[in-house]
């Protein structure tokens, strides 16, 4: 268990991998593997903001990547690409002293930890996008564990970011 | 009962701050 107000990166991943799940995407997100191949993210950044996430831009998005880690790690890089700069473009704000996800270990390795950077990332957007009101009421009908996990993660992405 | 208390108090604090980022305005800044 963790301390109030730190984040346990393995908590993250599990508790912000039960979240993706509310989306509801068309791909398969049981697992940490399910996730490494950039798909499921993509397909949720697409529900939280079709607009900027567009076909266009999910089509840049190479599907059955299989066990090919230079593929998926391909998908990945664009991914944090399109998340950092919607925040920055749509959200106006900037990120700053947020370490990011290390995306050759999510896409070689499969790491957990990394994913859950590269998760709460996403979170970022889906609470503060123009949607937002569903994404965090979803959120607030979800597990009080779950919930505690998805708030320090908000909170230290927070304390991050600048105008 | 402690836990109970516990269990409500926390249910506040996970309320509060969800309410609060409903109501924080957001978004571009044009």
């Amino acid at each position: 268990m963790s301390r109030t107000g730190t984040l346990d990166r393995m908590e993250l991943c599990g508790s912000l991998l039960t979240w993706i799940q509310t989306f509801g995407v068309e791909a398969p997100c049981k697992t940490v593997d399910d996730l490494t191949s950039g798909i499921v993210m993509a397909q949720a950044l697409q529900k939280i903001d079709i607009v900027y996430f567009s076909d266009a831009w999910i089509g840049r998005i190479k599907p059955d990547v299989g066990d090919n880690w230079r593929l998926k790690i391909s998908n990945l890089k664009k991914i944090l690409k399109g998340v950092l700069d919607y925040n920055q473009e749509i959200l106006g704000q900037h990120i700053n002293d947020f370490t990011l996800p290390d995306v050759n270990l999510i896409g070689e390795h499969s790491d957990p930890a990394e994913l859950g950077r590269m998760l709460q990332l996403i979170l970022g957007c889906a609470v503060n996008c123009e949607q937002k009101q569903e994404y965090i009421q979803t959120i607030m009908m979800m597990e009080e564990s779950v919930q505690h996990v998805v708030m320090t993660a908000i909170q230290e992405l927070m304390s991050k970011e600048t105008p | 009962d402690p836990n109970m208390k516990a269990g409500a108090a926390s249910e506040g604090v996970l309320a509060n701050f969800f309410n609060s980022l409903l109501s924080k305005k957001t978004g571009s800044p044009g």
